[in-house]
C-alpha cells in the first residue's frame, strides 16, 4: 500500500 | 470517519473532560504530572500548526482548537489556581531524555523536509511518550485517586482504537501512514501494565495500588 501523511486524523 | 477512530476521538475527549473534573471538583492536581501535561500542550501546538493553513473539516476544526484550548488551561490550572495542591518534588521524570530523541527522530523520519511536517513527525513521536512522566510518578507513589486512573484509561484508549481503525483505512482506503503507526503502537504499549491493574482492580472496585 502506498504510504502517506494521512492529514485528517487528529 | 469511520468508528474506530471516532470512538478513539471521543474517548480523547472524555479524557480532557475527566481531569478538568478532576482538578475542578477535588480543587486539586494531587497525582497528576505537570510535565506530562506541558508536553501535552508542546504536542498539540506542534501538531496543530496547520489549523492556520490547512482546512479538513469543521470537526477536524473544533477537536484542534479544543485540545490546544484545553491542554493550556489545564496548565493554568496547575500552576496557577491550584498551584499549592502540584507537588514538583514527586514529578521527578527528566523530559530532556524524551525531547532530545523525538527531535533527532523527527529530523530522520518525515514525510517532507518542511519546517511544519518535521514538526508534525516530532509532535507524533512526542504524543508517544508523553505520558512516561505520569506513569513514572505513578510508579513511584504506587497508587492513584480512582478518578486520575479513569483519566488514564480514557488516554490509553485514545490510542488503542486507532490501531483498528489504521488496519480498517488499510482495507479501504490502501493508504500506511507508518509515522503515525508505528508511533501508536508504541504509545499504547506503554499503557499495558497501567491498563493490566486498572481492569483487575480498579475495574473490580478496589483502589489502584501497585504492589510494593
Amino acid at each position: 500500500a502506498p504510504t502517506a501523511h494521512v492529514k485528517d486524523e487528529l | 470517519m469511520n468508528l474506530f477512530r471516532l470512538f478513539g476521538d471521543m474517548s480523547h475527549l472524555a479524557s480532557i473532560l475527566i481531569l478538568v473534573h478532576k482538578i475542578q471538583t477535588t480543587r486539586s492536581c494531587r497525582g497528576i504530572s505537570f510535565k506530562t501535561q506541558a508536553l501535552y500542550v508542546t504536542v498539540f501546538v506542534s501538531r496543530y500548526l496547520d489549523l492556520f493553513y490547512d482546512w479538513v473539516s469543521l470537526y477536524n476544526f473544533f477537536m484542534k482548537v479544543f485540545f490546544i484550548s484545553s491542554s493550556c488551561y489545564i496548565l493554568y490550572l496547575m500552576k496557577m489556581k491550584f498551584r499549592p495542591t502540584n507537588d514538583p518534588s514527586i514529578d521527578t521524570f527528566r523530559i530532556e531524555y524524551l525531547l532530545g530523541p523525538c527531535a533527532i527522530l523527527a529530523l530522520i523520519f518525515h514525510y517532507k523536509f518542511t519546517v511544519t511536517e518535521v514538526l508534525w513527525s516530532f509532535s507524533i513521536f512526542l504524543e508517544s511518550v508523553a505520558i512516561l512522566p505520569q506513569l513514572f510518578m505513578l510508579q513511584r507513589t504506587g497508587e492513584a485517586e480512582t478518578i486520575t486512573t479513569h483519566y488514564l484509561a480514557a488516554l490509553g484508549a485514545y490510542r488503542a482504537f486507532y490501531i483498528p481503525n489504521w488496519i480498517y483505512r488499510y482495507w479501504t482506503e490502501d493508504i500506511v501512514d507508518p509515522i503515525a503507526v508505528t508511533s501508536g503502537i508504541v504509545q499504547t504499549a506503554l499503557y499495558l501494565d497501567f491498563f493490566y491493574v486498572y481492569f483487575t482492580k480498579v475495574l473490580q472496585g478496589q483502589k489502584f495500588e501497585l504492589p510494593a
